[in-house]
């Protein structure tokens, strides 16, 4: 799976998310993809979220509009997507990580699974990672 | 407001002779979304340009080098949804389409749906202009591999183990 979110000079944000899916799915299986909610979320009032992982998992708690339920209750893209990933975990066992951004162009790359290969560009620098910490 | 674009690649374990060029492939997908938005271009613009340089590199799991289904078939799914207007598109078990997330948008700028499936979304892509690409083209040999892999119940490697990540 792949995914962006952006933030640009008007303070619009976006999602986008695009994936093959699961390695030897069912035919006609879909995913948390192209759900609305799960597979991506944005909302000029609290942000932008596109995230991966275990699909399923991520439909059954829909990720994408929980991490901004928890931003609309004041948390930082961090920490709401943290709570999230922490609440996907403990009730389905989900694994899976998120690219977050609110209005003013706080972001956040977090993941509960070993890896997550992510990259942010603001104010002409490059962040970027692969691993947890 | 500081415009930024952040982007991932996948949650699924990497091999490690293909971290270094997945690192590669996000750094470059953000910089290209970047360079967008300072040159007065959309957030839109930003983001669906940034999935689809990662939908072109095989190295991920979108558009060419998407994992295969048990018949061996690649079937995709994307989203694209703008925060000012709460507009959305989205496609999914689409076949043969470079690029699933250009067809998302069009189903959010061209449709008054939100999601269009399978074959109906292949006819849609086509009354859109968007070319067919033969299913071959999409698949990798590494994609061919996992999937050969997988088939077999007593492997139990890395790259099996990728492909439980959607």
């Amino acid at each position: 799976t792949v995914g962006a979110v952006a933030v640009d000079m008007q303070g619009n944000v976006t999602a986008a998310t695009s994936t093959g899916g699961m390695l030897n799915k069912m035919e006609g299986r879909v995913g948390d993809t192209p759900c609305v909610g799960c597979g991506g979320y944005a909302d000029n009032q609290f942000g932008a979220v596109s995230p991966t992982g275990h699909g399923e998992a991520i439909m059954k708690v829909t990720l994408s509009r929980l991490i901004l339920f928890y931003m609309e209750q004041g948390k930082s893209p961090e920490e709401a997507s943290d709570m999230a990933l922490t609440f996907m975990l403990e009730r389905v066992s989900g694994l899976g990580g998120v690219v977050v951004v609110n209005p003013k162009g706080t972001w956040a790359a977090r993941f509960n699974s070993k890896q997550m290969a992510w990259a942010a560009v603001q104010q002409e620098k490059l962040h970027h990672g692969l691993y947890q910490e | 407001m500081l415009p930024v674009v952040v982007v991932h690649g996948g949650a699924g374990q990497i091999p490690n002779e293909r971290a270094e060029a997945s690192c590669a492939g996000v750094r470059e997908a953000a910089r290209k979304g970047y360079e967008i938005l300072m040159s007065g271009g959309s957030a839109m613009d930003a983001v669906v340009e940034a999935v689809a340089m990662m939908e072109n590199n095989p190295l991920y799991n979108a558009g060419r080098g998407s994992v295969l289904n048990w018949k061996g078939e690649v079937e995709m799914d994307a989203l694209v949804m703008d925060g000012c207007t709460l507009a959305c598109g989205a496609v999914s078990a689409v076949r043969r389409v470079a690029n699933p997330i250009y067809l998302a948008r069009l189903v959010m700028d061209k449709t008054s749906h939100v999601c269009l499936t399978g074959e109906g979304a292949f006819k849609f892509a086509r009354a859109m202009g968007i070319p067919e690409v033969p299913e071959e083209s999409l698949i990798t040999e590494y994609a061919r591999k996992r999937w050969k892999d997988n088939l077999n119940p007593e492997a139990d490697h890395v790259q099996n183990q990728m492909g439980k990540m959607g």
